[in-house]
């Protein structure tokens, strides 16, 4: 079972949209998926049709004990599942502070039910902040992926998150590894984009072989810029469903594909 | 002296290209103008060129009672002083977590200084997300100026954002009201941005002229994507001293104009 957050503080990057179409694409390959949305915005839920109204139940009650993960997983679509949440998550950061287990509830909430969890793959996706929330993501995980627009500001937090990773590493997580960096809302052709490419590959070249991003790639695939990925989520679909033709779909089935080649070395 | 806090929980709509290049043009129009960042990302002074590194008193120590904000404040350029943040603020929400004023912690900074604080405006630039920072942005703020990006998420994110300036509104700071909505990133010619813009209208037509966004408005001006306003904050300058003919510093510039326009009433 491969454990994967996908985080990225910096806001507005295609975390969710990586997210959600990162795991339909792996459902429509026949691995099972749950994705587990991490975000009290709640919208890798929004954007698979799951909105948590009324009495549903949201990882919120995971994370208040009040609610097993098995009790809050619905079906999506055929091999994908969704953990939804909603603005109720917020409260978490703060009835968290004085639990001593605040940094691992969720790694153990899916411990105890890995025996009904028959799952290929286990998406998280994060909030725009390094807080308690992400923390449990990358707790919980083996595997990072980066979604990152090469804009400046992204570079300038890379490093931040690249420390936060490591030191969760050290003290909560051993086998944490960076699998790769997902360039999202590419704009091919402009120099921005070019420049910062440029400096990512050197940074990663340069990096310490023992690091947990010792290993880590700047995946291939780059997803451009497309509105049809924006208007996906309106349709609560995903991009193969909404218009299986556009460049937004042939980029993330190529991402697809390469974080399954990725599955023999996880 | 106007207090105006620019807010967005949602990532990535430009809430610091607005706060930056809003202050930047008040400033070139004579105002004298402090910014004030409320991020731990720092991304507003990294943008107006002042990394705060090593011993650099940042807003960290406002929020925990060591320094004034005198003793913050740095010029960024004539008419223009930013009080800079870094990651160190990302303590502060835990920090607070058991202070009486938790709230009111800014607010009171300002008011303390405010003999010292000879400016025309105060804009807050907030993380993504509604937590204790931005509480204290809306506390402090008479203002609230909304960035948004004419996508799905945006709207379904802002009943929750028109929901907390009420909260705070009632029990904070009663004089608080929503000055407009500034439209971001926009793409003209999508019909997602059309669609978005329609329903933002109407849903402001229809509200009640006694809630703080009654009043509020979509500025006509819109800001357009245009990567010239990505490439600046590497150069460290405002739109206006980077590229003062392209469409992004036309578009602050118009807005800059609103705004002033807005002058009489508050
Ligand atoms: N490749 C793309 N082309 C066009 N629009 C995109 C693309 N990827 C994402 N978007 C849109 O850009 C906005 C930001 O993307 P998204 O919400 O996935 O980012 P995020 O990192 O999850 O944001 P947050 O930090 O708020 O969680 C959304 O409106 C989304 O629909
Ligand atoms: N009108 C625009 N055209 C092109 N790029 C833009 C525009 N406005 C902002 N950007 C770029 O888009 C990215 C997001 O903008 P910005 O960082 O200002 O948003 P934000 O809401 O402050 O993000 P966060 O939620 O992380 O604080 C940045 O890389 C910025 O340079
Ligand atoms: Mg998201
Ligand atoms: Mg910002």
């Amino acid at each position: 079972m491969r454990r994967i957050a996908v985080m990225n503080q910096k806001g507005g990057v295609g975390k969710t949209t990586t997210t959600v179409n990162l795991a339909a694409g792996l459902a429509r390959q026949g691995r099972s998926v749950c994705l587990i949305d991490l975000d009290p915005q709640g919208h890798a839920s929004l954007h698979l049709g799951v909105e948590a109204l009324g009495g549903t139940p949201t990882m919120y009650q995971v994370f208040s004990g009040t609610k097993i993960l098995d009790d809050v997983r619905q079906m999506a679509a055929p091999n994908l599942w969704v953990a939804p949440s909603d603005l109720d998550l917020a409260a978490t950061e703060l009835e968290l502070v004085d639990a001593s287990n605040r940094e691992i509830v969720l790694r153990e909430a899916i411990d105890a039910s890995v025996a009904n969890f028959p799952f290929d793959y286990i998406l998280f996706d994060c909030p725009p902040s390094l807080g308690v929330l992400t923390i449990n993501a990358l707790t919980a995980a083996r595997e990072v992926l980066i979604p990152l627009q090469p804009h400046f500001f992204a570079l300038q937090g890379l490093s931040k998150l690249l420390e936060t990773t490591a030191l969760v590493t050290r003290r909560l997580n051993r086998d944490l590894r960076v699998t790769g960096i997902a360039l999202c809302l590419f704009e091919t052709g402009t120099r921005l984009a070019a420049d910062v490419t440029d400096d990512l590959r050197s940074f990663l070249d340069q990096s310490d072989a023992d690091t947990p991003w010792g290993n880590a790639q700047v995946f291939d695939s780059r997803i451009r810029r497309n509105i049809k990925l924006a208007e996906a989520p309106s349709f609560a679909q995903s991009i193969f469903d909404y218009a299986p033709k556009c460049a937004g779909a042939v980029d993330y089935t190529a991402l697809v594909e390469e974080v399954i080649a990725c599955e023999e070395q996880n």
